[in-house]
């Protein structure tokens, strides 16, 4: 699964996702990608998260959701990702989870749980090519 | 901390970012214009056979796709779900978000609004995923995703059906939640 955040020069915002989904799923089985506050989830003038994983956990709790209503108390966005990340492993410890989130500055951060380290890929104007990132879980 | 623009996605899929960011920084499109280009090029480059056609079939050997795409400007939010037979899920995902008062399209009914729309029907199948296929079935259907159900999805292939209760074997009856996803299973595909 991709998830992507794409904020513009002037803070214009916008996120989504593209999956093929489970191998071996049950037929007509749909993850979180497509279902928004849990694919993926954006609000103007305050940030945007999207995730990766286990989508039949991810789309009971709405991670992408929580994490931007967490930018709006204040948090960082690597703080905002982890709160959501556990709100979920609380439940299911064992499972595969991972966002990134990013708030309308430019600033970002990652959180993930069930498998070692998260890799994601980030550019901005600080960086003269993409950059990949690990988050350990 | 950050700068904008900025774009930003999930696992090491590189050329997507690069897609996305020559469209925002270099081309003057608009950030949806940018995620849609950046996920398009996940979809053409089967991203780590997780995104695209041709990977994680399903029981039945079909790849289906899920996407979505949101622009928080205006709260407006295009999606499809189990789409069939088409490859550009991030595309016609937009075309509903800007082209209906929809949010969510699913299975063949997706299908159709996209041809409708000029999108071309295809198959999604690719010899990895056959492979992919022909394998489980020759491990027995391991691993699935049914429970509580005859006979035992542990160890056998469908079809199921609903057991009687007394009949219920052991095995099957999984009721932990922890238990639906193995973490082999989490790397053989994910959402």
């Amino acid at each position: 699964t991709i998830g992507m955040i794409v904020i513009d020069s002037n803070g214009l915002i916008s996120t989504g996702t593209s999956t093929n989904g489970l191998s071996h799923k049950i037929p007509g089985r749909v993850g979180d990608s497509p279902i928004p506050g849990a694919g993926a989830y954006a609000e103007k003038d305050v940030g945007a998260a999207a995730g990766t994983g286990d989508g039949d956990i991810a789309m009971r709790f709405a991670p992408a959701y929580q994490a931007v209503v967490n930018l709006k108390l204040g948090m960082s966005p690597t703080i905002a990702a982890k709160d959501a990340i556990e709100r979920m492993a609380n439940y299911f410890p064992n499972a595969m989870l991972a966002l990134i989130v990013a708030n309308n500055q430019g600033d970002f951060g990652a959180a993930c749980n069930g498998i070692e380290t998260f890799p994601f890929s980030v550019i901005n104007p600080n960086q003269s090519k993409v950059t990949v990132y690990r988050v350990n879980c | 901390k950050g700068s904008l623009p900025l774009v930003i996605n999930t696992w090491p899929f590189t050329n997507a970012t690069i897609a996305a960011w020559e469209t925002i920084y270099h081309e003057g499109g608009s950030a949806v214009d940018a995620v849609e280009r950046g996920c398009s090029q996940c979809e053409v480059d089967q991203c780590d056979g997780t995104v695209g056609w041709g990977g994680s079939p399903d029981e039945n050997g079909e790849t289906t796709l899920d996407a979505m795409i949101m622009d928080a400007t205006t709260h407006d939010i295009g999606a499809v779900g189990a789409l069939r037979r088409v490859k550009q899920a991030i595309s016609v995902a937009r075309k509903v978000m800007e082209n209906t008062n929809h949010t969510l399209l699913v299975g063949d009914q997706a299908t159709q609004f996209a041809l409708s729309l000029g999108f071309h029907e295809t198959s999604l199948t690719s010899d990895k995923s056959r492979k992919i296929q022909a394998d489980w079935i020759n491990n027995s259907c391991q691993p699935n995703y049914w429970i509580n159900v005859n006979p035992d999805p542990m160890l056998q292939c469908g079809p199921y059906h609903l057991p009687q209760s007394d009949k219920l074997i052991k095995s099957n009856t999984i009721d932990n939640p922890n238990t639906i996803i193995s973490s082999s299973e989490s790397e053989r595909g994910h959402d």
